[in-house]
């Protein structure tokens, strides 16, 4: 029979892995494609990061050595209907970024959201998507926020068909000023008026955008101490 | 002075062990999501003064074999990891972040004196 470390000896090693106690999730979080493919390429080819920067993600084109998915702590809020659109989903997106710790510096973040197979792009235009950023944290509740800053929506191909947004310049901001993070507002609108039928076919679609929506931040960060400017040229 | 003729045997002397590192041994498989485990190996074995020219020694390891062949107080040189490589974890923190992180040094691929 194997004994078990004790509990000094664990606590010393996991301070090393960045963590402060042994972590004891109830499930395991869905791991993203790119994630994934990190590890699955290194499983393959276990030498082949021997005399690769470690600091170097060549699958995302950027230095880091830390990839953290941060899951979204945010919550549904009423839809409201307006005179030619109607909301079909309403929700307040948050992250809590304080495991980035003070030296990591952020090369990446990236927001995902995964609306769930043929919903919205089988609909086309007559759903509308809009993410915005909260400015202030008093606006958390039940009253919907008034959003600031709009975002372009920016798409970009990927294997899942998942909607990716840039949100580096907003995550440093938050990571700098914590009490800035008040979250996200997300808002998926119908547009126009239809008749009946159509709108219960909407309603169907918008309960299920609501059961199927997933959304995460990928997080990379570069810890100076652990890559040195000079490694990659060295080696 | 002469130099007493080393005892260890060829499977004695300093080299690498398998060592397969199973997170599920440790418990620790309920919140590192992959890999499973790893082959760490480790370095174990005797560094004679006659062979430390031989076993990839550093030119420290080389005298204090020297010192211990003409004082036994001395200890031996030791047998110790001289290439080390890193791998990735992938694993859950307690407030559900997924995360992947390189940790250097986690795999002993060469040992010496």
């Amino acid at each position: 029979a194997l004994g078990q470390p004790s509990q000094c000896q664990e606590h010393v090693f996991l301070q090393f892995l960045g963590l402060d106690k042994v972590p004891s999730p109830p499930k395991f979080q869905p791991v993203p494609y790119i994630l994934r493919k990190i590890i699955q390429d290194q499983a393959a080819a276990p030498s082949a990061g021997v005399s690769e920067d470690l600091c170097y993600l060549k699958e995302l084109g950027v230095r880091g050595n830390v990839l953290r998915l941060l899951p979204d702590q945010g919550f549904f809020l009423n839809s409201k209907k307006h005179s030619q659109t109607s909301s079909c989903l309403q929700k307040l997106l948050y992250f809590n970024l304080s495991a980035v710790k003070e030296k990591d510096q952020l090369t990446i973040a990236q927001l995902g959201l995964d609306l769930g197979p043929s919903t919205y792009y089988d609909l086309g235009p007559e759903l509308e998507l809009a993410l915005s950023l909260v400015q202030k944290a008093s606006v958390w509740g039940k009253s919907i926020p008034k959003p600031g800053k709009l975002f372009a929506l920016q798409s970009v191909p990927w294997p899942q068909g998942a909607l990716r947004f840039n949100l580096l310049d907003v995550a440093k901001d938050w990571y700098i000023n914590p009490q800035k993070n008040a979250g996200l507002f997300l808002e998926i609108l119908v547009k126009g008026d239809r008749d009946v039928e159509v709108n219960f076919q909407l309603e169907d679609t918008c309960a299920k955008l609501r059961r199927s929506l997933h959304a995460s931040l990928l997080v990379v960060t570069l810890n100076p101490e652990q890559c040195h400017p000079s490694s990659r040229k060295r080696r | 002075a002469a130099i007493p003729v080393p005892k260890a045997s060829c499977k004695n002397l300093c080299h690498r062990h398998q060592l397969f590192i199973n997170f599920r041994d440790l418990g620790w498989h309920k919140w590192i999501i992959a890999p499973k485990g790893f082959m760490a190996n480790y370095c174990h074995g005797e560094c004679p003064f006659s062979l430390t020219t031989s076993l990839n020694s550093s030119n420290y390891a080389f005298m204090q074999a020297l010192m211990n062949a003409v004082d036994p107080e001395i200890p031996q040189a030791v047998c110790v990891p001289t290439k080390l490589s890193p791998i990735s974890m992938l694993y859950q923190d307690n407030d559900d972040n997924v995360i992947l992180r390189h940790y250097e040094d986690m795999v002993v691929d060469e040992c010496g004196c």
